[in-house]
């Protein structure tokens, strides 16, 4: 039962490295067991060193760094053994211009392997996406659905806000 | 193995009879704040087996019925409510002999309280089959692939122990 | 002590009447006291309707409107008793386009009775402020801040990013 | 009564001396995520009284000042931090008589644990002073008027009891 743990935590710490490179461009992640020698007896933690920063504990990143972390570990495990969909409920909310761009692109690649559904109110992860579909309430309180055809025509009708960097 | 699509009956914001076409590959769904995108999310988590009515942003069941309204009598309005997943299953990620599994669960109003119901491709199951089709498949409503609304930094922050239990649901 | 209690009470849920429909452009909310006999033996709970909305119970609210409860709730205290200032750490991290705007005229409006400094990536709070503080960090890990003079300039120099809505 | 401005040396991401100079009416600080804008609101949570080093993003003091790294025997580096409030008290809401009041707490290394220091316009003062000022002007670090990065949903959903103290704290 340990070796088979072992066997999946291994192949995970590696994507992980992998994956945090990529969405981070350059970062450096790895998972660490708390007990190694015995494993279950501890816990597993995160460490990850954000480009061109040097290593700091985890909980002193800031809420967008640990968003590309938690992202990051997801398509980690993603990458050992997927699961069927990805129900993501505003993963962007603390992600800068930059950022919004950097996760939207890495959804969609990550999404040839698995099927994403992400609610996002940020264009980068609509542009990015394969399919949009608008959520709407009218006057009389019913939610109704709609296919975005035309993501740049939709984009464009609505009040343009933006984020920052 | 994918949903294909998911079929709303009074759940939530969505009155009346609803469907919701998913593709393979990325969905985003958006819209104005209020306007019911969470609720989709909620309606999955409801099938896969929520037993948390809290992170349903619900204090009862009844609160996931099409116009419940705080504090009416509710003599008006729907009695019930029922989220349908339909799964592509062409490689068995699901243990059945089936192409395509729809997953049903309802939720009746019973005098003052509520009677839960599960269909399994239309036919009467229960709480227990889904829960062990679902956990076979490796699908859970606390499963790492599923991040609600302000959770995204949590799966930096869980405890240690906790990341190594999400390991070890995948291994 | 108690009357002490109820007069504040009193004013706040006044205020917070106020405070929510001009936030939301038509909204109703109001406090109510678990216990009204002994106030001090029960909560202080909030009732909120959206506008063309019906009333829900405030956790079965969205994520944004949510936000807004909660900015008209400090209004409300602010109006009783302002704070020498307020800090808010991204308070607009779920608003969609509409809503961004609504705060940042609204904090806009409270910010000639208090102080206000807010943390934002969205340009609705950059062009409602008085005074914006850029934040960056050098290739050093060092952090620098600069101030922001020209706020239009500053924002088309960034990667263009919006909110939906 | 408002905060003139804000004075950092060697806190968290801010190396050496830096002045935060603030307007009255609305500032917004805004940057790129990792900036170090969360890190000015643990600055003036910092000087407030923060008991948690839990709520400064630290598992310890020492991860407050300028250059803590994981790991590394910090052998070089700052060996202390301190931030500094300047209040414009004109209109005497800090029980204090004077027309500007200066708040500084700072953090020295020492061994392998930190001592922390207070002073009060640059005269040495303590925790329970800071305290005592502080919570007759109504300011707290878990006041209604501090919100913190992810938390401002929390105000909508705390508990009935927690939200009369808030009201109670203000009478
Ligand atoms: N039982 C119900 N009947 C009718 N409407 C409901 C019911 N439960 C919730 N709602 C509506 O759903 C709304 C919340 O929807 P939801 O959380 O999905 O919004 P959202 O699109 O995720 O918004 P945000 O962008 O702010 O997160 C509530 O404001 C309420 O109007
Ligand atoms: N003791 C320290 N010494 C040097 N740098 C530190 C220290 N503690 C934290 N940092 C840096 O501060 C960063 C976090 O900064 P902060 O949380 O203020 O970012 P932010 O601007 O709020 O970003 P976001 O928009 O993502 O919330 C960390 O990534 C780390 O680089
Ligand atoms: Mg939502
Ligand atoms: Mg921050």
């Amino acid at each position: 039962k340990e070796s088979k743990f072992m066997g999946v935590y291994n192949s995970i710490s590696e994507s992980f490295k992998t994956s945090f490179k990529e969405i981070t461009g350059g970062g450096e992640a790895w998972l660490v067991l708390e007990n190694e020698k015995s494993p279950f007896e501890g816990g597993v933690t995160i460490k990850a060193r954000m480009p061109r920063k040097k290593l700091y504990p985890v909980e002193a990143l800031s809420g967008g760094e640990k968003s590309l972390v938690s992202m990051a570990f997801i398509f980690a495990i993603q990458g050992y053994d997927p699961s069927p969909f990805y129900l993501l409920d505003e993963p962007d909310q603390n992600l800068d211009g930059v950022n919004t761009e950097h996760i939207g692109r890495a959804i969609a690649l990550q999404s040839n392997f698995a099927q994403f559904l992400v609610v996002s109110l940020h264009h980068a992860a609509l542009r990015e996406s394969d399919n949009v579909i608008g959520v709407f309430m009218g006057d009389d309180g019913v939610s109704r659905l709609h296919q975005i055809i035309d993501v740049d025509t939709f984009l464009s009708s609505l009040p343009v806000e933006a984020e920052v960097g | 193995m994918r949903l294909l699509e998911l079929e709303f009956e009074n759940f939530k914001s969505f009155k009346g009879h609803v469907t919701v076409p998913l593709g393979p590959g990325f969905t985003c769904i958006t819209g104005p704040n209020g306007s019911g995108k969470s609720n989709i999310t909620d309606a999955i988590l409801f099938v896969l087996g929520s037993r948390s009515n809290k992170l349903l942003r619900a204090r009862n069941r009844k609160q996931l019925i099409y116009g419940f309204q705080e504090g009416s009598k509710k003599k008006t309005g729907p009695k019930s409510c029922k989220v349908s997943m339909v799964f592509d299953n062409r490689d068995r990620f699901l243990a059945i002999e089936k192409d395509q599994v729809t997953f049903t669960k309802g939720i009746k109003l019973r005098g003052n309280d509520t009677a839960t119901h599960y269909l399994l491709d239309g036919i009467k199951s229960s709480a227990g089959e889904f829960e062990a089709l679902f956990s076979r498949a490796g699908l859970y409503a606390t499963g790492y692939n599923i991040i609600q609304q302000g959770d995204v930094i949590q799966t930096s922050l869980m405890s240690g122990t906790e990341r190594r239990h999400k390991i070890e649901d995948v291994a």
